[in-house]
């Protein structure tokens, strides 16, 4: 899977998402990418996209509810990553998201053993890191 | 307003032996394909075309699980998926099982711009695609070397199974389990 975030100089935020999916999967099984609230989203305050084991980033619609816990409960993305990473991937599920806000932040969370494919950042202050995180 | 800001993955691969060199390589594409974005937010595009520009950028490329490179169905053939949202609006678009779509991503962004819809699927989202115009290719293009000797293995050691692939060594020292499964049974997506 790979995924872009971003906000751009009038703050309006996006997300992408695409995906071969798993290996030796069911003809015919749709993951989390394509589903809007599950493994992306964006709206007026966040972008955010995911990775990891679909059907338990469905089951926890992460990226809605990064978005939800900014909207509604006044989180800060960082906090809000950490809640939905911590708290929504219930059942064992491991994944991993990235996510911006509209005030330029840049978030990353996993409890996957790594992101071994890599993630990468920068922001407009002059922030770039690009890892493998583990 | 606190600027730009832009991030990029490559998946959240759960296998913790990933050699070194293969690690590299995705840095390398990573850290590209993130200039790309910046230069581009630089120049003052919106985040949407960023997105899309970037993730068409990791698609083309076999390293990664998407576009070229896919991981492969039981039946050894490519499903794709994406999916883009522009939060400005909370306008989507999305799509499933394309076999021939050369860049899933930008069909999904027609599927938002184009069409009275927010997901299309499979035949019918690759009728759209023929409509709109958009690049076609044999389902072979996706297919990697790598990902058929991937498939082969995780046929041989269980056909019962699916979405997993063989348990390697990493199993051992590892013994985290995902659905009741070792970890290292899992395809590294």
């Amino acid at each position: 899977t790979v995924g872009c975030v971003a906000v751009d100089s009038n703050g309006r935020c996006a997300a992408a998402t695409s995906t071969g999916g798993l290996m030796n999967k069911m003809s015919g099984r749709i993951g989390d990418s394509p589903l809007i609230g599950a493994g992306t989203y964006a709206c007026d305050v966040c972008g955010v996209s995911c990775t990891g084991e679909g059907e338990a980033i469905i089951r926890g619609t992460l990226a809605r509810d990064v978005a939800a816990l900014m909207e509604y409960k006044g989180l800060s993305l960082e906090g809000a990553v950490d809640f939905v990473i911590k708290n929504r991937l219930d059942g064992g599920g491991k994944a991993g998201l990235i996510a911006v806000s509209n005030q330029g932040e840049v978030a990353c969370g996993f409890n996957s053993v790594g992101m071994f494919r890599g993630s990468a950042s920068a922001s407009q202050g002059g922030f770039m890191e690009v890892g493998i995180w583990e | 307003m606190g600027g730009w800001a832009i991030a990029v993955h490559g998946g959240a691969g759960v296998d913790p032996n990933l050699p070194m060199e293969r690690q590299e390589e995705a840095k390398k594409l990573l850290t590209r394909c993130l200039n790309l974005g910046i230069s581009a937010l630089r120049t003052g595009a919106s985040a949407v075309d960023v997105v899309e520009l970037v993730v068409r950028e990791l698609e083309t490329d076999p390293l990664f699980n998407s576009g070229r490179g896919s991981a492969l169905t039981e039946r050894a053939t490519v499903e794709m998926e994406a999916s883009i949202m522009d939060g400005h609006g909370r306008r989507c678009g999305a799509v499933s099982g394309l076999t021939k779509v050369k860049n899933p991503v930008s069909l999904a962004r027609l599927v938002m711009e184009k069409s009275p819809h927010s997901y299309l699927a499979f035949s019918g989202a690759e009728d759209f695609a023929k409509q709109q115009g958009v690049e076609m290719v044999e389902n072979d293009y996706f297919i990697t070397e790598e990902n058929v000797a991937m498939l082969k293995l995780a046929k041989e050691t269980n056909s019962i199974l699916f979405d997993y692939r063989i348990p390697c060594s990493a199993e051992a020292e590892f013994p985290i389990k995902m659905n009741g499964l070792p970890i290292s049974v899992y395809a590294p997506e």
